[in-house]
């Protein structure tokens, strides 16, 4: 119904779409390859 | 398909800490992607508390991961906005583990077919394929059912997919969210070797003549039998609902061939608890009278008593009739013990008695409410599709509701409602940090195998709707006033939730509705707790500090050794790095060559010594051959 709260915006995103509308370019959509501070 | 080297693997016992900046609804979130992880592998976690390496679970932007443990210290995970889902948890949390995607894999072209023109330009790269020096696919075939498969619709530029199947039946499987497949169960407990799970004790759906090692009770009037079909029903077991030939067995208790109150007992194997808690679940079948009942007991044995000691958990009574019904009983057993089930004559009439298959036995938490949703399929797609459960109580006392929209052709929608209760006056409000987690349950008889949808929604206390109310306030202040169907009035309060649930193809690529009947199991917890920070102890040892002192190139890994900071180096089947930094490449091609041209060197040296012996013997020889030959000549001279 209109009242109600869709958290999705009627959308089924994958992972990568979430990425890919952040403006992300990870590897393989969700990878990070770069090295990381200790 | 993992990540080659033995340095990548994470310990089975995983350090983790939930930082502050997580959502409190993605910090419940990713606990009971933990679970599952406990489950179905013998991969555990536990809170930092200073080991060396552990894992950051952070709300970065987007939901993304490292490959394998990179020995850093804190290795961050990212749970996003909108990444609060349990299989988008457990999916970063299998690339922490070591694995990368499925279709990246060295075989894919054999199973998929990407299409380089839909592609968003620029993004062509993510569909690379990496061979077996990089990968291994741990023996396990292409699976098309992976969590870690890219869904059809990846990186498209258009409407068109970017994956395109060979098997064209598994077009709209790719990209399912929904649980561990079990592939993706057998290269994980493959790549840890995993022999056992933390929470997982039994399965038992009764097709092997063996029972699961289950036995008859002593002194009782009556036996559960092993049948495939009871004269006053069911017809079918519940596992494969006798579409299986020969095969589909359960456990039946004949309570018409017996007289009022006589008892029928059938106990467990012995098991052996690790978490001090279980959740006991079965399907339940009632062709008897509605005053059988099922009792359920369990007997322990604490050191030094053989005999065990009787204790009874639950009576299951008003059984409805003519229907498979899921039941859960929560045990909270420590010592050795077994699961006794009791069936009971009531006084009524009976024709039939009762039935139980598919039992499952972990030590996890029970869900707290079932909705049982009979004749499923007719709501699919029509405009009677709104599915209003029945009230519910949360452990705290709140009242609520699940709304399942199946009107749509497509998708399956599900939103969670607080209503008007009985405890309203006593109770906080705006309703704080709830957590309702809503499961569509796949019916798969083995617990390990199933790949139920979950989806979790979090109160927030200080969420405001446009009309400036406070979202989570009283259902009798801000909701609207409906009508049970029994007439009485209640409130409403909004929904909240979404309405891409699951989609209708992947409803029926699992076990989800079972003889037209379908589950949707209920947990609302208190989560406030999440809010706090996680205790961060001061790291042990000066691991890090010794490993800041010095790089290693080429990917390789800083680890300490005897108190000593040094580099392991990747390789693969025929090539390393070595060198303290891991600066120097060799190759197998490369030693060949080396150990060739040693050879020819060591080979054309000694030709050359030999060769230069023989000249110096032959020219020693013939100088002395010489000298005899004049002596020889004067003392003939002599002689005459």
């Amino acid at each position: 119904t209109p009242e109600d709260f869709d958290i999705d915006g009627g959308i089924d995103q994958d992972i990568f779409d979430i990425n890919e509308d952040l403006g992300l370019d990870l590897f393989e959509g969700d990878i990070k390859l770069g090295a990381q501070d200790r | 398909n993992s990540i080659i080297g033995e340095m990548y693997r994470w310990p089975h016992t995983i350090p983790y800490v939930l930082e502050d900046s997580l959502d409190i609804n993605a910090k419940g979130v990713i606990l009971n992607a933990f679970e599952r992880y406990r489950l179905k592998t013998c991969i555990d976690f536990k809170p930092w508390s200073g080991e060396a390496n552990y894992i950051s679970v952070i709300k970065g932007s987007g939901c993304w991961s490292y490959v394998g443990n990179r020995h850093v210290g804190r290795q961050e995970l990212s749970i996003g906005a909108n990444c609060d889902r349990i299989a988008t948890v457990q999916h970063e949390f299998l690339h922490a583990l070591g694995f990368w995607h499925e279709q990246s894999r060295s075989d894919r072209d054999d199973y998929v077919s990407i299409i380089w023109d839909r592609i968003l330009s620029g993004r062509e790269h993510n569909f690379n394929i990496y061979d077996d020096e990089v990968s291994d696919s741990l023996n396990v075939p292409y699976d098309y059912t992976s969590v870690m498969h890219y869904s059809k619709t990846a990186f498209q530029n258009g409407t068109e997919p970017t994956i395109v199947t060979r098997i064209s039946d598994f077009e709209d499987v790719i990209g399912q969210r929904m649980d561990f497949s079990d592939y993706d169960l057998l290269k994980l407990n493959r790549l840890y070797n995993c022999t056992s799970s933390l929470s997982f004790m039994d399965s038992c759906n009764f097709e092997l003549e063996n029972v699961c090692g289950m036995i008859q009770g002593s002194g009782d009037a009556a036996d559960w039998q092993r049948v495939s079909r009871a004269s006053g029903g069911p017809e079918t077991d519940h596992s494969n609902m006798g579409q299986c030939e020969g095969s589909g067995f359960f456990m039946h208790f004949d309570s018409s061939s017996v007289n009022v109150g006589a008892t029928a007992r059938l106990e467990s194997r012995t098991l052996y608890p690790k978490r001090g808690f279980q959740c006991l679940q079965f399907f339940l079948y009632n062709s008897g009278s509605e005053d059988d009942q099922l009792n359920i007991y369990v007997r322990e044995y604490p050191a030094g008593n053989v005999d065990g000691s009787l204790t009874l958990v639950e009576e299951l009574k008003e059984i409805p009739v003519g229907s498979w019904q899921l039941y859960h009983v929560t045990l909270n057993v420590a010592n050795t013990f077994r699961v006794v089930f009791e069936g009971r004559r009531g006084s009524g009439a009976s024709l039939g008695g009762l039935s139980i298959d598919d039992i499952n036995l972990s030590e996890t938490r029970c869900p707290h409410n079932i909705w049982h949703i009979r004749n499923f399929t007719q709501f699919i797609g029509s405009p009677n599709g709104s599915l209003y459960s029945p009230p519910f109580y949360s452990p705290k006392g709140y009242a609520y509701q699940i709304y399942l929209n199946l009107e749509s052709t497509t998708n399956v929608g599900i939103y969670f409602h607080l209503i008007s209760g009985a405890n309203d006056d006593q109770l906080q409000w705006p309703c704080p940090w709830q957590q309702a987690t809503m499961t569509f349950l796949d019916q798969n008889p083995d617990i390990q195998q199933r790949m139920s949808n979950q989806r979790s929604i979090t109160t927030d206390p200080f969420m405001t709707t446009d009309d400036g109310n406070y979202l989570w306030d009283r259902p009798s202040r801000v909701g609207q006033v409906v009508v049970f169907p029994n007439g009485t009035e209640y409130s409403r309060g909004r929904g909240y939730g979404t309405s891409a649930f699951i989609t209708y193809e992947r409803l029926r690529s699992r076990d989800f509705i079972k003889g037209d009947d379908a589950f949707i199991l209920l947990t609302v917890e208190d989560v406030s707790h999440l809010n706090s920070t996680q205790n961060q102890p001061v790291p042990t040892s000066s691991v890090d500090d010794l490993c800041s002192e010095i790089t290693c190139e080429n990917d390789g890994i800083c680890t300490v050794r005897n108190g000593k900071a040094e580099c392991r180096c990747p390789s693969g089947k025929d090539w390393w790095y070595s060198g303290e930094r891991c600066e120097k490449r060799g190759s197998t091609r490369d030693t060949i060559v080396i150990a060739a041209s040693s050879t020819a060197a060591v080979f054309a040296a000694m030709l050359i010594v030999t060769l230069v012996s023989v000249y110096c013997t032959r020219k020693k020889y013939r100088k002395k051959t010489s000298s005899n030959t004049t002596a020889m000549t004067l003392e003939t001279q002599h002689a005459f």
